[in-house]
């Protein structure tokens, strides 16, 4: 049968997890500007 | 040529594969779906913008644990090329 491909591993690195935080600051940032 | 049509299938297809990766943070999608839209029309029908979405959209499906930093990558791009409001500058001589 098929071999499922779980890979949940996306605060796994390191420069995924900072532009993750700058990207969700931003997103706050618009919000609260608008 | 333009490459608008293009453009908005591969940003679509951009947007799907991402929002599986984002469920966690639902803002994430609709902000840079509203990135899209400020965008001028000129630059989301060049092959520059073809390229840079090509790209990502490349490597967010090799490389799923970096979603974020593609994400932030467009967004960038985009936020660089929000069209301006009319500024009065005086052309005529």
């Amino acid at each position: 049968g098929a071999v499922p491909m779980e890979e949940e591993e996306d605060d796994d690195d390191p420069e995924n997890r900072i532009a993750k935080k700058m990207l969700l600051e931003e997103i706050k940032a618009n919000l609260s500007s608008d | 040529g333009s490459f608008k049509t293009e453009n908005e299938r591969l940003f679509a297809e951009f947007l799907e594969c991402c929002s599986r990766l984002t469920e966690e943070h639902p803002e994430v999608i609709p902000f840079l779906a509203s990135r899209h839209q400020k965008a001028g029309a000129e630059f989301l029908a060049s092959a520059e913008f073809r390229n840079v979405l090509g790209r990502c959209l490349t490597r967010v499906q090799s490389k799923r644990s970096k979603v974020y930093v593609y994400i932030n990558e467009l967004c960038t791009v985009l936020k660089a090329h929000t069209q301006r409001r009319k500024l009065a500058l005086s052309s005529a001589p």
